[in-house]
């Protein structure tokens, strides 16, 4: 299964819709500070069912609903999808037959998340499941957030055994 | 679970081992299971020695040691079980000009070898110059976030024009 | 003391409001002591807003736009009482080539306004071209730090070494 | 008063005697990762008497002496000593009319530190109003330890009134 295109509109600063394509390789972000990049990175551990309003550098989970500038009003939702490839047909069940994958995540500003993988419904817990079977997930160790590069090294020797969990 | 979990650590602190010396170009480093206070939860204790020095607690480590050395754990984790995307938020901005250039290497081969994707945020001019393509996010728009694609040569435009 | 207290704050709220705006081209920011639990002992709280944007918390600003509040503050309280030395340990690194110049000019002006001698220590050539001079430190004999005096046409050799 | 240069000896991975003039206006310290600009800057603060280990990133104030290499034994001691001009003869009382000054801070493996201002023993506490009196010291905020530049801004506001104190 091969990540594709990541999408988002209404996610942080990120109001207008937006098209990251994930392509094979190293892919540089570049830009001036406070323009967006961490916000770009954050949509996708939050796609992949984040629980944590911490992960997100918010209070509360709505603070990733786009809150308006000087010129534009704030907004009540926002949406962030992630197409996937599997052309190799190894998606965990029961996803093996098909050739494209989508999960989407929405959020409406006092209601609530909701998840979609394909077009249908599911709980958060599935889109979890979903991103574990895939060695990924909103808590891996190979979303490194800015700044929490050195974070393990100064993390108890019992908070990192869950580094372990993950590459078993 | 035990065995899977014995097989991994095995071949993490393997991955580990190499990835260090390889980065600081010398030294050891290993992995090991504590006992902590419940016995059947073992926590993770790492040993780090750059080359020539002795072997000191993690926290005396500097700031461009720390991040190597977590580097090395992480990328171990990754080459063990390998997923399908990895992103580095400016993990390049506690590093020196030579060190930049060793972690770009060794991203570049674990990215030829295996079928991860990498998101690598940076402001190093030195980083940007090894990626693959590069994408711009700008905010024409004050508060407003858009997504460009951008190749070096406008890269001076592009900062200048934020 | 209250008096002085008070006195203080409102120093450090003035110049606090200038560097912020002066760093970050526009917004506005200023500082308010708060009610603690215990009503004898306030505390302070910062707000911030960079240009073009809503007055969001602190925690939603970037990793470049804390660490250039931060510095306003500091600074500030540097004004308002100043020290006879500051010392910078890599507060340049989160920052992008633009933000790093309008920092150094921002030192120079305090630096050349009061007595204040600076050490700052930074990994950034763009930093570095600004200092007045340069003091290398390094290895030669592993794991023993050594002092050089450096100028910026070494630094290349300097580094190589390393 | 002026700090016009700091020596040390036997200090983290300053082994040999180091000197390094403190001149007027901007001075850059360059060097790759791990070669001892923190280390340097460190034994400034620990010479204001700061009693804290944790800000030299030690669990025990021992861990400032020079722990040996491959090639060389450990140290027991270490020392650490600032030169300061006091031309304009505004130096806190009771040296307002020396002038020159030097503060001494040794320390001794098992033993414990010493202090010296001009030749003559004082106290912890003595450094320490010393330097609070020339609106300096070991928890002053001009001192920003690397990492720790946007500490001010994750701290809770009554963890910044001390900001405040220190301005007065
Ligand atoms: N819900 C939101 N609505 C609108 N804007 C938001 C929202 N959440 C965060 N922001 C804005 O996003 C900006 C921060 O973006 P981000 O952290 O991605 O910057 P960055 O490109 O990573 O910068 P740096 O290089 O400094 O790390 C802040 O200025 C903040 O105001
Ligand atoms: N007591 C000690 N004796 C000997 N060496 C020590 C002692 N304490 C720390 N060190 C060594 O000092 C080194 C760290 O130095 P320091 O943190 O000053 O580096 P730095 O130049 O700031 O690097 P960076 O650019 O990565 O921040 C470590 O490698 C550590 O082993
Ligand atoms: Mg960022
Ligand atoms: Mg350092």
């Amino acid at each position: 299964v091969q990540f594709s295109k990541l999408r988002l509109q209404g996610f942080k600063s990120f109001v207008e819709k937006t098209e990251l394509e994930i392509m094979p390789g190293l892919t540089g972000i570049v830009g001036p500070n406070g323009c967006g990049k961490s916000n770009l990175l954050e949509a996708l551990r939050w796609l992949m069912a984040s629980n944590s309003a911490k992960s997100m550098r918010s209070s509360s989970m709505d603070d990733v609903i786009f809150s308006g500038t000087a010129n534009r009003p704030a907004r009540n939702m926002a949406e962030v999808s992630l197409l996937l490839e599997n052309r190799a047909h190894n998606a965990p069940a029961p996803y093996g037959n098909v050739e494209e994958l989508e999960v989407v995540r929405r959020i409406e500003r006092d209601y609530g998340s909701s998840y979609l993988i394909n077009g249908k419904p599911v709980r958060q817990r599935d889109t979890q499941i979903f991103f574990a079977d895939l060695a990924s997930g909103a808590n891996s160790p190979a979303l490194v957030s800015q700044g929490k590069v050195a974070a393990i090294i100064n993390a108890k020797p019992i908070e990192r055994r869950s580094i372990l969990e993950d590459s078993a | 679970a035990k065995e899977r979990l014995t097989a991994a650590f095995d071949q993490v602190n393997t991955y580990f081992q190499s990835l260090f010396t390889r980065l600081f170009g010398g030294g050891k480093a290993h992995l090991e299971m504590i006992e902590g206070d419940d016995p059947s939860v073992a926590g993770l204790e790492i040993y780090a020695q750059p080359p020539g020095k002795n072997l000191t607690s993690l926290s005396l480590l500097s700031g461009g040691e720390q991040a190597l050395t977590a580097l090395s754990l992480i990328l171990a984790m990754f080459l063990t079980n390998p997923a399908p995307v990895c992103v580095l938020d400016e993990v390049d901005a506690p590093l020196d000009d030579a060190n930049v250039d060793r972690i770009c290497d060794v991203l570049r081969e674990i990215a030829e070898k295996s079928q991860t994707r990498f998101l690598v945020v940076t402001h190093h001019r030195l980083t940007m110059a090894r990626m693959d393509r590069l994408f711009g996010v700008t905010m024409a728009e004050r508060g407003v976030s858009q997504l460009v694609s951008v190749n070096m040569e406008q890269l001076d435009m592009f900062a200048e024009a934020a």
